[in-house]
Formats: structure tokens, C-alpha cells, sequence
């Protein structure tokens, strides 16, 4: 799962 | 955020800036491939649906906003605004080619079956070659206009930056998205060609 961090990139 | 990530943002930024300048300012968007622009809109509509789901950061909101809207805008100049210049003669590659094997591989090979997750994976996996009809077009056409060419420069330095900013990001906090590493790799190598002939030509060309 993805998290926040992995998120973050657009 | 690390200087590779900021300035690949910057350079994404700057890829949708110049064509969008050079749409308005020639008054034409000769030379752009229309099935291109519309990938993107995909890309970027099916992967920032998230933007009302989880909140970030507001550098991280803003950014989703400006280039959902810039994409949106690219393809008003070029489907209604000035529809006369755009020149679908040479816009011909078939995306149903790369949209269904896209769709299929999301659904194989996710991090999570569900579905956000799979659009999120579905844009990554279609951002990697998205550009493909750009490319044949140029191609097809012999070649770009220079403006074209910094907007394609300045498109797949973004994700060549990426994949510096995921080297560090490996070494400096243990992370990594292995999805996201290999459709960003598969996306660099398809400019591989053009950054040749771009650079070759700057240097050695007129």
C-alpha cells in the first residue's frame, strides 16, 4: 500500500 | 523534497507553460499531436482524483490544480479555440493501442486492489507513453518546430530528474515505489532518441 510519503510525489 | 524532485516539478511546469505560450502566441497548434494532450488529461484527471481524498501538503494541492488546469486549457486551444491550425493529418497513432494494455496491466499490478490505487497506477503506466504520438508525429512530419522540441526536452527531463530525486530518496529515507521506478525509467528511455537529436543539434546544429 502507498503511503503519504509516496504520495506526496506528483 | 529534495533539488532533483523541485526541479523535475519545475521542468513539468515549464513543459506545460511553453506550450501553452506557444498555442497563444502563434495562434496555432501545428505540430502537436491533440491525441498526446488528451492522454494527459487522462493521466492527470485519473491520477489527482486524490486531490479530494487525501490532503498532502498545499505546495502538493496546487501543483494537481495547475496542471489539471493547464492540461484542460491545452485542449480547449486545441480542440475548439483554434481547432483550424490543428493538424490531425499527421495526428494518427492509434491510442486504444496504449490505453487498453495500460487499463489491463493496472489491474494486474497494483499495490492495492482498489479503486483509487488502480487509477493512480493506470495514469503511471500511461504517463510512461503518453508521448508516444507526439513522437510519431514528429517523426512522421521529419521535424519540430524548435519551441516543440524545448516543450519535449523540458517534458522528459521531468521524469529523468524523478528518477534522481527516487536514487536519493532510496539512500537517504529507504523508500521506494517500484511501480513508479520502472514506468519512470520506461518513460526516460522513450525520449532517449529525441534528448540526442535535441542536444546534438543545439550544440552542433543551425
Amino acid at each position: 500500500k502507498r503511503t503519504k510519503s509516496t504520495k506526496d510525489e506528483l | 523534497m529534495n533539488v532533483f524532485r523541485l526541479l523535475g516539478d519545475i521542468s513539468h511546469l515549464l513543459a506545460i507553460i511553453i506550450l501553452l505560450l506557444k498555442i497563444w502566441k502563434t495562434r496555432s497548434c501545428a505540430g502537436i499531436s491533440g491525441r498526446s494532450q488528451v492522454l494527459f488529461a487522462v493521466v492527470y484527471t485519473a491520477r489527482y482524483l486524490d486531490l479530494f481524498t487525501s490532503y498532502i501538503s498545499a505546495y502538493n494541492s496546487i501543483m494537481k490544480l495547475v496542471f489539471l488546469a493547464a492540461s484542460y486549457g491545452t485542449i480547449y486551444l486545441m480542440f475548439i479555440k483554434f481547432k483550424a491550425s490543428y493538424d490531425h493529418n499527421h495526428d494518427t497513432f492509434r491510442i486504444e493501442f496504449l490505453i487498453l494494455p495500460c487499463v489491463l496491466l493496472s489491474l494486474l499490478i497494483n499495490h492495492e486492489f482498489s479503486p483509487l490505487e488502480i487509477l493512480w497506477t493506470f495514469s503511471i503506466y500511461l504517463e510512461s507513453v503518453a508521448i508516444l504520438p507526439q513522437l510519431f508525429m514528429v517523426s512522421k512530419t521529419g521535424e519540430a518546430e524548435s519551441i516543440t522540441s524545448h516543450y519535449l526536452f523540458a517534458l522528459g527531463s521531468y521524469r529523468a530528474l524523478y528518477i534522481l530525486n527516487w536514487i536519493y530518496r532510496y539512500y537517504a529515507e529507504s523508500h521506494y515505489d517500484v511501480i513508479a521506478i520502472v514506468a519512470g525509467i520506461v518513460q526516460t528511455v522513450l525520449y532517449c532518441d529525441f534528448f540526442y537529436l535535441y542536444i546534438t543539434k543545439g550544440i552542433y546544429g543551425q
